[in-house]
């Protein structure tokens, strides 16, 4: 899993 | 929305009172570093409009707090520069370096984001460590230092809803951690506040 993709939090 | 809280209740305090008196302009400084690292996607990563102008108005109000603490001629004679002696470099650094060893991609972005976010967890200290050596803590500046710290216990619990509710979430173990220690650095500031709540009585930090 790629973590940096998920990026929708402040 | 905690957050927001937060920072709504510090310019409302320096705004109507005209003093930042108790307030760490290093972790505000900190705030404003951890802001500028993480938000560089604001223009190539849309996620939704809410998401963009919460962006803005935390950068933003970070600078104007910052503006009205060094620049802002009442209100700069109320800081306890004397008290407020927590290094930036101290976090910083560390930070860096951690960021450096630990990521999830070797790329500019993605390592400064993770920056902010250790980065993030630790701000909040010098605040603490000139919180305890504050006589006369007003009810604003407690407060707002119970928001700063709620808003992320508040991420945990959506976190662990988020990664039981939601089909395509991924696991983020480095802003896990992160948010972990950040609450737990809140532990003991959280115990004092509800103490004082409950007695009814002015927060007060043991020496």
């Amino acid at each position: 899993d790629d973590e940096s993709a998920v990026k929708d939090e402040l | 929305m905690t957050h927001l809280a937060s920072i709504c209740l510090l310019l409302l305090k320096i705004h109507t009172m005209k003093s930042c008196a108790g307030v760490s302009l290093k972790t505000q400084e900190l705030y404003a570093l951890v802001f500028v690292t993480r938000y560089l996607d604001l223009f190539s990563n849309f996620v939704s409009m809410y998401n963009t102008i919460m962006k803005i108005i935390f950068l933003s109000s970070t600078f104007g707090i910052i503006w009205y603490m060094r620049g802002h001629k009442l209100v700069r004679q109320s800081y306890d520069k004397e008290q407020d002696t927590f290094r930036h470099y101290f976090l910083v650094i560390p930070c860096m370096v951690l960021a450096l060893v630990i990521h999830s991609k070797f790329t500019l972005l993605e390592v400064l984001w993770t920056f902010s976010i250790y980065l993030e967890a630790v701000a909040i200290l010098p605040q603490l460590v000139l919180l305890q050596r504050t006589r006369n803590i007003d009810n604003l500046t407690g407060n707002y230092i119970f928001c700063l710290g709620a808003y992320r216990a508040l991420y945990l619990l959506n976190w662990i809803y988020r990664y039981f509710m939601e089909k395509n979430y991924h696991a983020q173990w480095i802003t896990w951690m992160a948010g972990m220690i950040q609450t737990a650095i809140y532990a003991d500031f959280f115990y004092y506040y509800f103490k004082s709540w409950k007695k009814n009585e002015r927060l007060k930090l043991p020496a």
